[in-house]
This record gives structure tokens, sequence and C-alpha cells, in this order.
């Protein structure tokens, strides 16, 4: 049949929940060998992460939609972790390519690393429903409060952190729409355009990093 | 529709981004 937008947006979230009916919200065995593998192993830290996260995002999701709807919340949760551990391995898998390296101690054991990445996956997932929400004409429903930059806050995220997954997250899931792709890119010109510039961003520090380095390149000579 | 304009080198990944390289 013909598609609607309403019926293409339903079509999104049936497929975003297809795709991880196989993926548990738990770390695969392969995850596992790759937490193994550091020299620190970050299995429990990440474990305990994504329990505090997700009581902070049930409790955000219930008072931006509604109390009732804490359950509601629990299970977009439990469809970002899903989502997250997906990536992240194959991330992971990507980075020992492209490396030849099996030990990412360092980025596993990475706070900001994990809570970007997770926040990414959220983005995704909230977006998926919050397009159902616009299309189905319900622009006034209360999930249409989670438009990015929401998740940002909800786990006090620097945008610029956020930013750096986005690239690695649309090449490390082949199965994301073009529509999903669009969104993320539309979140990344929202992070350059404007949330970046912020009072508190990190991007200040970076920039003064930089100057007290020294350009390592020269600049360039004005045009003529 | 946009289509994505993937910026990073080649020798640029998630571990460079957050210094972990």
């Amino acid at each position: 049949p013909p598609q609607t937008p309403i019926r293409a947006a339903m079509h999104s979230i049936q497929q975003l929940r297809g795709e991880l009916t196989s993926n548990s919200d738990r770390p695969s065995g392969i995850l596992m060998v790759y937490f193994r593998n550091c020299t620190v192993d970050p299995s429990e830290d990440i474990m305990k992460r994504v329990e505090q996260l997700s009581q902070i995002f049930s409790q955000k999701f219930a008072q931006a939609v509604g109390q009732r709807c804490e359950g509601l919340g629990k299970k977009r949760f439990t469809l970002g972790v899903q989502l997250y551990y997906k990536v992240m391995e194959s991330m992971l898998k990507s980075e020992e390519k492209r490396l030849s390296v099996q030990n990412f101690s360092k980025l596993l054991n990475n706070a900001t690393f994990h809570t970007s990445l997770l926040g990414c996956s959220l983005e995704v997932v909230l977006a998926t429903y919050v397009g159902y929400s616009l299309k189905n004409g319900s622009s006034e429903s209360p999930e249409t409060n989670l438009c990015f930059p929401w998740i940002l806050d909800v786990f006090q995220l620097h945008a610029f952190d956020f930013y750096k997954v986005i690239e690695s997250f649309i090449k490390a899931e082949p199965t994301l729409k073009h529509d999903m792709i669009e969104h993320l890119w539309r979140c990344e010109q929202q992070i350059m355009e404007s949330i970046a510039w912020k009072s508190d961003s990190l991007l200040f520090e970076l920039l003064k990093q930089c100057r007290e380095d020294g350009p390592e390149e020269q600049a360039e000579p004005p045009a003529t | 529709t946009q289509d994505y304009h993937f910026g990073l080198e080649d020798h640029e990944g998630i571990s460079e981004l957050f210094d972990c390289d």
C-alpha cells in the first residue's frame, strides 16, 4: 500500500525494533572479549553507568512526558542500550581493523565516550518515535518535548562530546535509514551553529589550548 | 534530502577523537 507519512514513521519504528530484536541490553560475547583485553577491565563501570543513566533517563522522561509514562521511558531506554552495545561492538571491530590493536583500555574506560555514545543511541530512538508523533499530527504530543538537544541536558553532556561520536556512529551502523542520518546531520549543524558556542561550552577551552600550543600549521596568507 | 558529508580522515577515528589513541 502507498506509504503515507504516518505509515512511513510507523515502519521506521518497526524497523528500529526489528533491527534490535537480536541485540540484548547487555554486552555481547564479542564485547566481553574486548573488555577482557583491556589493561583495566571496564565491564563493571559500564554496567554501573548504564544503570545510573537508566534511573536519570526514566525520571527525566516522566517529567517531560508525564508520570504515567515512566514505563514507556524504560522501554525507550532499553532500546537505546541495545543500540549502544550494538554500535560499540561495530566501532571496536572497525577500530581493531584500522589500528591493528585489540586493547582499547583508554577508550573503554572513558566515561565521556560511553555517555556520548549512549546519548546518541537514545537520540536515534527518541527521534524515531518523535518523528511518528509529529507525522501523526500530534505536534502537541508531550513526546515532542524530547526533541534534540533534550538528551544533552538529561545526561549533562557537552554538545561538543556528543558531536564527536556522530560520524563514527553513522559509519558503524549501516542500517540507519536516510531520514535518521539526516536527523543526526541536523543535530551536528545545530551544535556547530549554536549549542557549541554557549558560554559553558568545551569548545572555548579547546580553542584556548590550541592558541597556547601555538599554531602547528602556518596561517594561510590572505588571498590577494 | 541531505546527504551526510563524512569529514574524518582515514587516519582519524573515534579513538583519536576521544584522545585515546
